[in-house]
């Protein structure tokens, strides 16, 4: 489904280079639940933001269904972001003046065949928080309003950076329970950034990033 | 040290009122590291901010060295807030047009014996990073600077938001040797929300909530 050969994101703060993605490559297949490991600052997001379209290497390709991404224009970046991924952000990034149920609708009319929102909303356990604004939700209520968000797109690409990061033990398994569903009724190809153990067991592969670089790709060898 | 007595927190929502604490009722004491759990949407985060002078409560009082806080105006809050309670908040909270080292500063100049800016981002291993602005920053780096910036003002009572909620397991770690280090050290009073079962293994006593309400509060057997 993707392929990203030779990707480097260079950040150049004048006397200092940081070197966020050095010479990384990785293949995605259809319908693989992937997870993504690494220390804080190993570049995890910045590889999470280049796959869905959010960011632009400094240097290699990205091809997605054969067609390379890193040579759209903007406008055409923006439309592979649009119907192609659904992305659930570190720090959710929700519409302020919104609620709930709107944030979740606004994503839903991008796609041509979303989920519905207040489904969306009540398997994620926020049936009772539907009406509520961001800043009237709880920090693990507004990460699942971004998690119900990308989800209503129903989109070919689930991208998720630390999707559980603000939920206890219970509430996180829950989620885990519902983007396996997805991948399985959808075929969803899912990546998720995690430092939650139980989603790295519960994914098809493992990729494991160390100061830039991929230090381990395995298949998980649990069904 | 601090007194809590039969705090209630309701958010009046028109047709639904949300009880985010009902009657609740805490005692800590000096140089305690309190750890509190509970699933999203609990009320730990509204528990937190009633304890930091960040909120007031709907009823109930809270005593700090015997002074009735929850009478206070405005402005004696404000003080409070400044000169007693160091705090790092679940979605960080970090100024956007100040470097790292700068929002670490700009807190420490609000007391009178800080401790030295460097030197704490440092300790939470952000050497190489003082001169980044957050957008310059990864998700757990910018949770560091936020941890850097509640130690450096060596307040007597410390309050941390889920405050590895962002980071892997070993540079979770990390914070926790510096949290305990700052106990044992300064005889600092420490209250954490976590869903880290490190962090709550290491505490001396446990406080959970569920549903508004404190239902176990143990002191930790383990040293
Ligand atoms: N301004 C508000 N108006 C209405 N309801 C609110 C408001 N702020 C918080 N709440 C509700 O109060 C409850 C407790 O919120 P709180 O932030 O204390 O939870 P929490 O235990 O910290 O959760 P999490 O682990 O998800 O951060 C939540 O259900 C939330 O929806
Ligand atoms: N705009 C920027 N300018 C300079 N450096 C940056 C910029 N954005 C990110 N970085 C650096 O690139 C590195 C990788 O960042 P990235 O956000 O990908 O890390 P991460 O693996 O997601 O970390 P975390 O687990 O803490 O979220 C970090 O060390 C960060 O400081
Ligand atoms: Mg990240
Ligand atoms: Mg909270």
């Amino acid at each position: 489904l993707l392929s990203l050969e030779n990707i480097c994101k260079t950040y150049d703060m004048g006397e200092v280079k940081v070197e966020a993605l050095k010479d990384t490559s990785l293949d995605i297949y259809r319908g693989e639940l992937i997870v993504i490991l690494g220390p804080s600052g190993s570049g995890k997001t910045t590889l999470l933001n280049i796959v869905g379209g959010m960011d632009r290497p400094t240097a290699g390709k990205v091809f997605y269904q054969g067609k390379n991404i890193t040579e759209f224009r903007d406008r055409e970046l923006t439309l592979y972001r649009r119907r192609e991924v659904g992305f659930i952000f570190q720090l959710y990034n929700l519409m302020s003046s919104l609620t709930a149920r709107e944030n979740v609708e606004l994503a839903a009319e991008l796609v041509k065949k979303p989920l519905p929102a207040d489904q969306m909303l009540a398997s994620v356990g926020l049936e009772d928080r539907m009406d509520h604004f961001p800043s009237q939700l709880s920090g693990g209520e507004q990460q699942r309003v971004a998690i119900a968000r990308a989800v209503a797109k129903n989109p070919g690409l689930l991208l998720g950076d630390e999707p559980t990061g603000a939920l206890d033990y219970e509430t996180g398994i829950q989620i885990l329970a519902l983007l396996r569903e997805i991948n399985t009724s959808y075929g969803t190809t899912i990546i998720i950034i995690t430092h939650n153990i139980a989603i790295a067991e519960m994914a098809d592969r493992v990729v494991r990033l160390r100061s830039g670089e991929i230090v381990e790709d395995r298949e998980n060898s649990k069904p």
